[in-house]
């Protein structure tokens, strides 16, 4: 799946 | 979070401390081009603007606070501490070249319309330019001292440690976020060049990394 809103990588 | 992901930020944050330490104790910027620098801090603000809206864990705030402080208080060094010793005349490169495509590129290819993800978007394709002034300006130098060429081994290397984590997290967790992977693996692939000098030169154990 492509990557949600909440991105969790900085 | 898995070992890449955690070798890459501890990979990054070396980088960032490296630069900082450099410039400070040297009491000079000579050879470092400003312009990259500003747009890493760029890069740092339109992506951590969901540092007080969302909560991801402990690790995450701290370090995007470091990065944020240690990439502006690099800026800080360059353009007010230290500018006479600024080399303006070297750190030529237009930065519009970057920002006018990456800017186009953040509102054409985003995953939601919306201002923090188009910003988060528009930071993940600058970050994977942002050293083209850097390395720029050594080309045009033709040197860069071992210490700035150590800054970017581990800048190239932590991206590079990313797209392993990438692979880690798509096979893992059936991760996969697209704009941050074809981003990624370009930025790695600006470094290649540099690498091949770093590992025949630098680690050959010369002063300074000499252009052919």
């Amino acid at each position: 799946a492509q990557g949600e809103a909440l991105h969790d990588e900085l | 979070m898995n070992v890449f992901r955690l070798a890459g930020d501890v990979s990054h944050l070396v980088a960032i401390i490296i630069l900082l330490v450099k410039i400070w104790r040297s009491k000079s910027c000579a050879g470092i081009s400003g312009k990259s620098q500003v747009l890493f801090a760029l890069v740092f603000t339109t992506r951590y603007l969901d540092l007080f809206t969302v909560f991801i864990s402990a690790y995450n705030t701290i370090m995007k606070v470091v990065f944020l402080a240690m990439s502006y208080a690099t800026v800080y060094l360059i353009y007010m501490r230290f500018r006479n010793m600024y080399d303006s005349e070297n750190d030529t490169f237009r930065v519009e070249f970057l920002l006018v495509p990456v800017i186009g590129l953040s509102f054409l290819e985003n995953y939601a319309f919306t201002p923090l993800e188009i910003l988060w978007t528009f930071s993940i394709f600058l970050e994977a330019v942002a050293i083209m002034p850097q390395l720029f300006m050594i080309t045009k130098t033709g040197e860069a001292e071992s210490i700035t060429t150590h800054y970017l081994f581990f800048l190239g290397l932590y991206r590079a440690l990313y797209i392993a984590n990438w692979v880690w997290r798509y096979h893992t967790e059936e991760f996969f976020d697209q704009i941050a992977v074809v981003s990624g693996v370009v930025q790695t692939i600006f470094y290649c060049d540099f690498f091949y000098l770093y590992v025949t030169r630098v680690l050959r154990g010369k002063a300074k990394m000499i252009l052919p």
